[in-house]
This record gives C-alpha cells, sequence and structure tokens, in this order.
C-alpha cells in the first residue's frame, strides 16, 4: 500500500 | 501603496478559479517584485504557489511590503461582476482593512469599483528547496487535464513513470486498469502540441488523481503544461505566464511503508 504523505514533510517552515 | 493595473482582468480570474477549490484563504504578498501566494491545502499534501511579476502590469506601484488576506470565495463574488476584456486595478493602502478592485471598460467608459474586507491570515511560509529534477515533461496542458479526467474514472492514484521509452501515466482501479504513455513529439506547425522529456534519471512516483485534476483547472492559462519529477519528492506542476509570471502547484507523492 501507499500512503499519502504531507507536504510538510519535504518544504521546511521558514 | 499598492496600485496594479492588469490589462486582463481575466488572467487575474482564471488564476483565482484555478486555485479556490484547493485553497480558502490566502495572503496575496505584494512588493515592488509583484504579487505572490503560497497556500497549503488544508490536508497539506498540497501547496500553491504564484507569482504575478510586476512585468504583467502596466502600471505596477508597491511602495512597501504589503500582505493582503483574502478569502478567495469573496474574491471569486467580486471578480464575477468583471466582464472578461475588463482592465482589473486592484488597490490598497500601505495598512489596508480592504482591498479595492477597479473594473475598466476597454470599450465602454464604464468603471466599477469593488472592495474586499481584508482578513488577518497567519500563513505559514515553506522554504521551497531548489531541485534538480530527475525528470522534466512539457506537454500540452489540455493533453494532462484529460489524462487525469480519464484514469480518475478508474482509480484515486495514478503512477507517473519516466524512462526512455517514454512517460507512462498508469492507474489500476476496482474494473481495471488504464495507462496512457506519450513518447518526445514534435509538431513544426503546433509547438504548443510538442511533448518534451528530458530525463537524467528514471523516474517512478505516485500521485493522488483528485489533486491532479484540480490542478489542471489551470489548463486554460497555458497552452502548455510542465511537470517535474524526482523520486519520493513533490511533483511540480507548473503553468507558465507571461512575463516570467507563473502558477505552480505542488504534489506530495503516495510512497510505500
Amino acid at each position: 500500500t501507499q500512503n499519502q504523505r504531507s507536504i510538510l514533510g519535504f518544504f521546511s517552515k521558514k | 501603496m499598492l496600485e496594479a493595473r492588469l490589462e486582463q482582468a481575466n488572467l487575474f480570474k482564471k488564476v483565482v478559479d484555478a486555485i479556490k477549490d484547493l485553497v480558502q484563504d490566502c495572503n496575496f504578498d505584494c512588493n515592488d517584485s509583484g504579487i505572490a501566494l503560497q497556500a497549503m491545502d488544508n490536508s497539506h499534501v498540497a501547496l500553491v504557489s504564484m507569482m504575478l511579476r510586476s512585468e504583467s502590469f502596466a502600471p505596477f506601484r508597491c511602495d512597501r511590503n504589503i500582505a493582503l488576506g483574502i478569502n478567495l470565495t469573496s474574491l471569486t463574488k467580486v471578480l464575477k461582476c468583471a466582464q472578461s476584456d475588463d482592465i482589473l486595478t486592484l488597490k490598497a493602502e500601505d495598512a489596508p482593512d480592504v482591498v479595492e478592485l477597479v473594473f475598466e471598460s476597454a470599450e465602454s467608459d464604464r468603471i466599477s469599483e469593488y472592495s474586499i474586507k481584508l482578513m488577518d491570515i497567519d500563513q505559514e511560509h515553506l522554504g521551497i528547496p531548489e531541485t534538480d529534477y530527475g525528470a522534466t515533461i512539457s506537454m500540452p496542458a489540455a493533453e494532462f487535464q484529460r489524462i487525469c479526467r480519464d484514469l480518475i474514472a478508474l482509480s484515486e492514484s495514478v503512477s507517473i513513470e519516466c524512462s526512455k521509452e517514454g512517460v507512462k501515466f498508469a492507474c489500476q482501479g476496482d474494473i481495471g486498469s488504464g495507462a496512457v504513455t506519450l513518447r518526445q513529439h514534435t509538431n513544426v506547425d503546433k509547438p504548443e502540441m510538442n511533448v518534451e522529456i528530458n530525463m537524467s534519471e528514471p523516474v517512478s512516483l505516485t500521485f493522488s488523481l483528485k489533486y491532479l485534476v484540480n490542478f489542471c483547472k489551470a489548463s486554460g492559462l497555458s497552452n502548455q503544461v510542465r511537470l517535474c519529477l524526482s523520486n519520493e519528492v513533490p511533483l511540480l506542476v507548473e503553468y507558465s505566464l507571461a512575463n516570467n509570471s507563473h502558477l505552480r502547484f505542488y504534489l506530495a507523492p503516495k510512497i510505500g511503508d
């Protein structure tokens, strides 16, 4: 199964 | 103060239409380089990044940084009051309570003036790293829209595989499966129909079709769409606008445990 990742896991908060 | 005059109100209407189902309350960040917007959808899966450069406006004036917090449903209501070939001017004071929208008919002497109350939006800004993507695909925006709409009838997810063979959009669902493969293609008479594939490494990723179908609402903004992929990083779907402006969507992939 493939799980949907969050964009927050890839782009850091400024 | 901000004063930004856009020859085609329709461009702004199309941009807002393309993003309003994905993001609701957004800051339009205005400074001397133009008007930018960055917003995540509620589930934090997708990110919208818009840049309308000052060169897209004539004239453009913005003396200091102003964040216009606008509800896109409200903005849509007001933009519906503009006719497609109207000229749009956005105006705001330096510490504004409202943004003013002025629609002028190019052909008659009608001037329509609207204002929208601004919101205080505490928005997280994300840093998007410069990425050397493993594969970049430019293709007709309408073709990408068609593929996404066709495949969502069968499945929630699509795998996008880029190899020497071309780019393959494939899905599997309860009723069966579907796949569309595109190869590099040059149409001398209609360059907007070109498919260009640049690949430095094979890429295979899975994405939610619901989001891709949503991004495709921007298809009317540009003949071509650019897809940028690297394994295990978000997909970039880019619609280029005139004057180096753009509307970009980022979508986090689905990854197996």
